[in-house]
């Protein structure tokens, strides 16, 4: 099985970004993804215009009623099947703990829906460290870390790497990471500087690809659209092919 | 008094670097600020290199063990004080209960300080709503919320309205509030669409001043410094100028 969780804890690196994007480069090739939502901003949810009426239908339910990934899932043509937030999720460790039950929730829940249908899974994760993104992290089979190309962003690389280790007993495994640069600006000097210090940092986890800082992927989700849809021939569409590439290749897609 | 939260649900949209420069901007003028850095992830306290060694010197030491502000202050010569953050503010909700006597510690802090020690204050929040960032809103005369020129930041700000509107009925008040553009690209169609958009969202509660995008303003951070010690003559400082002004001009800094 395949299930890769994109986060970082930094805000704002292009988490929901990459995970809308990898997406789409997953349905094009034949694979449709699920793609779960886990951030209670719901910004992946809202750009595919899928916001829940009520948190029953929502991945809330998952925790709430126990519900079935199944009865969740919500097609969204050409993309793949979303597993839709709602801002209930925020609620999700006051009212049902930070217990083991609770963390595995979605592991299980998404064991269960890969037995009726495969399918590869992204979880697009919300920028801090709590239930929801652990959740994540247990449900994986790899993380993918965007680092967008600033020093804020930097200095927060090094925290992930940090929280990664100290689950490694709990998940009695370490878990394959890739960490990928975004809003690269090959203008800017600052750049090549941050590419250099973070493979400093992480070594061979980093991709070789980086994701350029590209107008088409700032655009498409304002059209509720993934950047090949909004504009294939792209730098930033041509940058996601590529992760997609790399990540196959090492075995985490 | 003068409290100023920087809040934004929205990671990544500039909370930490505004917080930063208008600091700055205050310093230069003569008004010394406290920085309160109430993000676990202490992006604030690290650019100023000032991350305590223990959580007993940090912000946490307020909840813990009740000490007071001024025992926990560090000064940065040329810019203000700090009020440090720690990892472990992440535990403060499970530890200290989300309750009225938690989320009003920072506030009743703040009063202890500036009746010895008045001066303006800024609070740079963590990119979500629980108990650091509501005792920041808590503690505020007035609320800044920075929101990036792209279209997932527009998505984010429209929530913000809904948590502060939310809050009203505890805060017997409605917080006065700005909303402020950063990394505007003038070269891209797409900022002058938010920024129309955002003032049909908000009306007048949006700055005129809006906050370019700007290369000092982003590499200032990796030295540890404002953008005014980088490059006092850049478009970003320059920004920063205008918005103290507005600001203060409006009553709120
Ligand atoms: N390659 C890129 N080129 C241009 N803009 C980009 C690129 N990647 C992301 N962005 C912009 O950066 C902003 C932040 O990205 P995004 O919201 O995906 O980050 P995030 O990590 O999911 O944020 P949060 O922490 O709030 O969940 C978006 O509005 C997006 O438009
Ligand atoms: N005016 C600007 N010009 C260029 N880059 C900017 C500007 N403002 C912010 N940035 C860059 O955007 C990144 C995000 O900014 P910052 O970390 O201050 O946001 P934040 O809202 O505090 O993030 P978080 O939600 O993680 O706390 C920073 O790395 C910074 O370099
Ligand atoms: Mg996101
Ligand atoms: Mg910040």
């Amino acid at each position: 099985m395949t299930r890769l969780a994109i986060f970082n804890c930094k805000g704002g690196v292009g988490k929901t970004t990459t995970t809308l994007n990898l997406a789409a480069v997953l349905a094009r090739s034949g694979r449709l993804p699920y793609l779960v939502d886990m951030d209670p901003q719901a910004h992946l949810t809202r750009i595919l215009d899928k916001l829940p009426e009520t948190p029953a239908t929502s991945l809330f339910a998952l925790y709430s009623a126990s519900a079935t990934l199944r009865t969740l899932v919500q097609a969204h043509p050409g993309l793949g099947y979303l597993l839709p937030a709602h801002g209930q999720l925020m609620k999700v460790d006051s009212l049902f703990g930070k217990g083991p039950a609770t963390l595995n929730r979605l592991r299980h829940g998404l064991e269960a829906l890969e037995a009726e249908l495969p399918g590869p899974v992204l979880i697009d994760c919300c920028p801090y460290v709590g239930v929801l993104s652990l959740s994540a992290v247990f449900a994986a089979s790899a993380v993918l870390v965007p680092v967008s190309s600033d020093y804020l962003s930097l200095q927060g690389a090094k925290q992930i790497d940090h929280a990664l280790k100290s689950l490694e007993p709990v998940l009695k495994q370490r878990l394959p990471r890739r960490y990928v640069l975004t809003r690269f600006d090959r203008r800017r000097r600052m750049g090549e500087d941050i590419r250099s210090r973070l493979r400093q940092e992480v070594g061979d986890d980093l991709c070789d690809t980086v994701i350029s800082e590209n107008v088409a992927v700032a655009m498409s989700p304002s059209l509720g659209q993934d950047v090949f849809s909004y504009q294939a021939s792209s730098r930033g569409a041509q940058d996601y092919q590529a992760l997609y590439q790399e990540l196959q290749g090492a075995g985490l897609l």
